[in-house]
């Protein structure tokens, strides 16, 4: 039922 | 030119050994202020930042900032032939595409010197902003390693639920659940062995152990481990090296689909 989230959802790219 | 030494050499050996199972490749960002990594894992779930500042170096030459891109599997077949007392230096000239170890043992008897070649990386690197995160948990590390140990036994994730009561590790599986509550605990005479929690509001998420476990491999550097929470960010586990920086483990959440 959960899903991983990716760490791009949260940090930008510079 | 760029030439470092540490006279510390195990602490590299530890940073390597800690993030080569999360990283195949990256660049080490080396500047006047030191040197730092960033690196994302494959499934772009964690990102690993590190920073030894140039103060904790005995030496430390960087004439213009560089990055040099390596592998880490080769950094650490290397590495594992220095003595875990030994000196190392690094060296690379400017435009080069060779790095140099040089292992020194403590009493100079020993001295022997690796060349490795360099790769290009293309890596991207992330902004991470500031945060004031909403709970921040200062515990031993070698207890955090059991936790995460003995949750896998159980389940493949855990759960990490701060409340004023103290912060709950909780897994399921196919054979049962499982829950580790850890009490603040201040032990004044041996700070190292306190747990220390602080929280501005209760905070709850859930995480892969895969990866807790994959950042434990970093146990060694430090005798505590901090990790910060917030609901709607990464959580941060990082283990201080010893007046130099820090390695951090960002890994994001899994959520409720």
């Amino acid at each position: 039922p959960c899903i991983q989230k990716k760490i791009l959802n949260y940090f930008s790219r510079d | 030119m760029f030439e470092v030494r540490l006279v510390q050499g195990s602490l590299l050996k530890k940073v390597v050994e800690a993030i080569r199972e999360l990283v195949t490749d990256a660049n080490i960002d080396c500047s006047s202020t030191g040197l730092s990594l960033q690196a994302m894992d494959s499934s772009h779930v964690a990102l690993i930042a590190l920073l030894l500042r140039s103060d904790g170096f005995e030496h430390f030459r960087c004439d213009r900032n560089v990055s040099i891109g390596m592998n880490l599997a080769n950094v650490s077949k290397i590495l594992r032939t220095a003595g875990n007392d030994d000196i190392i230096t690094l060296k690379a000239d400017d435009d080069g595409d060779l790095l140099t170890f040089m292992f020194e043992s403590p009493n100079q008897d020993r001295i022997s010197d690796i060349e490795m070649k360099l790769m290009d990386i293309k890596s991207e690197h992330l902004g991470i902003p500031d945060a004031e995160y909403e709970a921040v948990i200062k515990m031993p590390s070698q207890e955090f390693l059991r936790i995460c140990k003995d949750l896998s036994n159980i389940g493949d994730t855990v759960v990490i639920s701060v409340t004023k009561e103290g912060v709950k590790f909780s897994t399921r599986g196919d054979i049962g659940n499982a829950n580790i509550v850890c009490r603040q605990n201040t032990t004044l005479d041996k700070p190292d062995d306190s747990t220390i929690i602080q929280m501005k509001e209760p905070v709850s998420l859930t995480f892969a152990l895969r990866y807790m476990n994959s950042f434990t491999k970093a146990t060694s550097l430090s005798s505590s481990v901090t990790i910060s929470m917030s609901s709607d960010l990464p959580i941060v586990v990082e283990y201080k090296i010893a007046d130099m920086g820090y390695l951090r483990f960002y890994l994001a959440p899994k959520i409720e689909d």
